[in-house]
């Protein structure tokens, strides 16, 4: 059964950032997004209130992602309303 | 807003003297995540606004209906976020929404320009609530981040937008949202608004509308000011006139056809005109129009929306409603802008109603509008809707911090939306009244960026310090703010420090102060694990398996206690900031704390002779007795004063 893909946002250590990629944090976050998922898509890229992204994959994916070196935390998307 | 400028004493010599000097004055600009903007409002005029600000790195997002000339020197950011909105429900349809910052639904506008709206006399929703309408901070600049759509707000446009407006430069941030109760490490306006602190950004968040239920407030991180709602002196009065020649009070604000004076129409209870069980609350489709038609409809409150209601009632034929508040509600009386002859009355009053109803054989009525009517005593009072405490994530922090006004309060709407937020209402205004603490909430948003403008080198907590110690909890005649759920004083579970007074908040004497290490210790407090830390505050931080840390170590302006067991002591140090030119010696007094408890201050007496001194002192908690049982608790306040200055905090103790 194929699972449903969920927005997640990715919360990663920058100060882990390997060498090769300083100064392109960016191309670290789709290698430690691809390093689980061949097809999910960066929605954002945070670097300014957090370091990281936001993502639509498989929990599974999800789950893998939080072994990759520098990824902190992998929360799932949460619907806020007005008040 | 009309009139809550004159409620929070800001239209008198004060004001002039120390806000709306604007060229003396740091600019300002205050960010506001909601629904979006309606660029054509007067309330974003920019006459008499210098050039924005060199250092502003925001934009004016070019899309679909929205130029580059829809902002201006006032209005001078506008983005949209809608990635992860439309990753989870499908893509925008244009027929419905704009993808665009423009605001379709009215909520984003009321929001900004209640927090800082330029001066636009002649005001009102169809003459309701009439007046020069101005936010709070009508010199502020204002940049708003659309991440509300439809379908709600969702946490990866949220977390976006913030990076973007704290890139931007927005030196305050008004959020009227939220999104339930979770751990701050996984709540996004927590993680967002961390950093936003860090850059020295204040940031305002409703408290919630799920009171007057315990333990219902969302936004409740303590680098985060949680806003409450209270009432203002103004109410929109109708009179229910029953057969019996007797008279009942309510409150609205339809504006079409009267009715006549006289009791002469028919008047029944939904719940006898249904073959639904629910058919007392007057959900679609439930009324039968045989019965309903001709006639004035009392429905129930509750599950759909007031003003859809009578939008039922009316299509079954009826010819007005009286809607009846439930328990929950109490006595508090919303004003809306319903389209048949409505209007709101308290829980008790429709008790009373329903008893007429059933004890006559042809029971007949009539609604009588009065308009506007200012001056309500007492005001303010606690809103029925605004979230309570305790703190349910953090119990050893207070929370809400403040209320402010959130009941009937008139701003900007969308130009695209009528005053019910109806399809079928047509009406298009440029202002609407409308209620929650999403209205509160900009109220001290803009109170905030007048205290930014006027003090710019104060951090956000020095900020929400002089806000907090400076609310009043009573009346002029000295009794206490009252609830309106039940007719009772206001705890610091309802109202927090109590009601914002910007006035006292320019010079509040003395402030607590606190930084980023401060709640990162704060955090270590809360035993989240390095990885929580380090995502939340974006460094390589791990706490010191050699220090012992407490909530109660935060130098809060608030004081909770939480007693073990076994009663005992509890004590708790706080750091004290001098913010005034002049010295001044404090003396401590402690009031209100019932059941035997023993408080000591030590020093009871501060002395400060230079600006930007500290000192610090601490307050012991003592049970002297073994009365209280396992979650009871007591309140009361701590206030030191200088004879000019009145430095109070409030106090929670639980056992």
């Amino acid at each position: 059964v194929e699972e449903e893909r969920k927005t997640y946002i990715v919360h990663l250590a920058k100060h882990e950032i390997p060498a090769v990629y300083k100064g392109l944090h960016l191309d670290w976050y789709q290698t430690s997004l691809q390093s689980v998922s061949e097809s999910a898509e960066i929605l954002y890229a945070y670097d300014t209130v957090a370091h990281g992204f936001s993502t639509r994959m498989t929990p599974s994916e999800a789950e893998a992602l939080l072994a990759v070196n520098g990824v902190l935390q992998v929360t799932p998307e949460t619907r806020y309303h007005l008040h | 807003t009309t009139r809550t400028p004159e409620f929070l004493g800001l239209m008198g010599e004060e004001e002039r003297d120390y806000f709306l000097q604007s060229n003396k004055k740091a600019d300002v600009v205050v960010g506001v995540l909601d629904t979006g903007v309606w660029p054509e409002l007067k309330s974003y005029d920019d006459e008499g606004f210098g050039p924005v600000p060199s250092t502003w790195k925001g934009i004016c997002q070019v899309s679909k209906g929205f130029n580059a000339s829809s902002c201006n020197r006032k209005l001078i950011g506008a983005r949209f976020f809608s990635k992860g909105y439309e990753a989870s429900m499908g893509m925008i349809d244009d027929s419905k929404e704009e993808r665009s910052p423009r605001d379709v639904d009215g909520h984003g506008s009321h929001t900004s320009t209640t927090a800082t709206g330029s001066l636009v006399p002649g005001a009102s929703l169809f003459g309701f609530a009439p007046g020069t309408a101005r936010g709070m901070a009508p010199r502020a600049r204002v940049a708003v981040y659309k991440v509300c759509w439809t379908g709600g707000c969702f946490s990866s446009d949220i977390l976006a937008a913030l990076d973007k407006a704290v890139n931007d430069g927005v030196n305050v941030l008004s959020l009227s949202l939220g999104g339930g109760q979770s751990d701050y490490y996984k709540d996004t306006v927590a993680v967002g608004s961390f950093a936003a602190i860090e850059k020295g950004i204040f940031v305002s968040c409703s408290a919630g509308n799920a009171g007057p239920a315990p333990g219902s407030m969302s936004n409740v991180a303590p680098w985060i000011a949680t806003v409450g709602a209270g009432t203002i002196d103004r109410d929109f009065p109708v009179f229910i006139v029953l057969g019996n020649g007797k008279n009942y009070s309510g409150s609205s604000l339809y504006s079409g056809k009267k009715l006549v004076d006289t009791p002469k129409y028919d008047f029944i209870y939904a719940g006898n005109a249904t073959n639904a069980t629910n058919g007392n609350l007057c959900m679609a489709g439930t009324l039968i129009p045989e019965k309903v038609a001709g006639k004035i409809v009392l429905c129930d409150r509750g599950i759909s929306a007031r003003v859809k209601k009578g939008q039922v009632v009316k299509d079954a034929g009826g010819i007005g409603m009286v809607l009846a508040n439930s328990v929950k509600n109490g006595e508090e009386l919303v004003g809306d802008a319903h389209l048949l002859p409505g209007a709101a009355v308290g829980a008790k009053t429709g008790d009373l109603i329903k008893a007429y109803i059933f004890s006559v054989p042809n029971p007949k009525a009539t609604i009588i509008f009065r308009g506007t009517e200012v001056g309500i005593s007492p005001s303010p009072v606690v809103a029925a809707f605004s979230s309570r405490g305790p703190n349910v994530i953090t119990s050893g922090i207070l929370k809400p911090d403040l209320i402010a006004p959130g009941v009937n309060i008139l701003a900007g709407w969308s130009g695209v939306m009528g005053p019910t937020g109806l399809s079928t209402d047509t009406r298009r205004t440029p202002f609407n009244i409308i209620s929650g603490t999403s209205m509160s909430c900009p109220h001290v948003s803009g109170l905030a960026a007048l205290l930014k403008s006027a003090h710019p080198d104060w951090s956000p907590a020095a900020i929400k310090s002089a806000l907090m110690t400076t609310a009043y909890n009573t009346y002029k005649s000295g009794t206490g703010i009252l609830a309106v759920d039940t007719g009772k004083t206001a705890t610091p579970y309802d109202i927090g420090s109590g009601h914002a007074h910007p006035i006292r908040a320019m010079n509040p004497g003395l402030i607590y102060d606190m930084g980023v290490e401060d709640y990162l210790n704060f955090l270590c407090a809360l035993n989240y694990t390095e990885l929580q830390i380090t995502a939340m505050s974006r460094r390589n931080f791990t706490c010191s398996n050699k220090k012992t840390y407490s909530v109660s170590d935060l130098n809060y302006p608030s004081f909770t206690v939480e007693f073990p067991k076994t009663g005992g002591n509890v004590k708790q140090m706080r750091t004290v900031t001098n913010v005034e030119s002049t010295g001044g010696t404090y003396k401590a007094a402690v009031t209100g704390l019932k059941g035997k408890v023993n408080v000591v201050v030590e020093p009871s007496e501060l002395k400060f002779v230079k600006v930007g001194e500290k000192k610090s002192y601490t307050v012991s908690f003592t049970v002297t007795g073994n009365e209280k049982t396992s979650g009871s608790t007591s309140f009361g306040r701590l206030e030191w004063s200088d004879g000019n200055h009145v430095v109070g905090s409030p106090i929670s103790l639980t056992w």
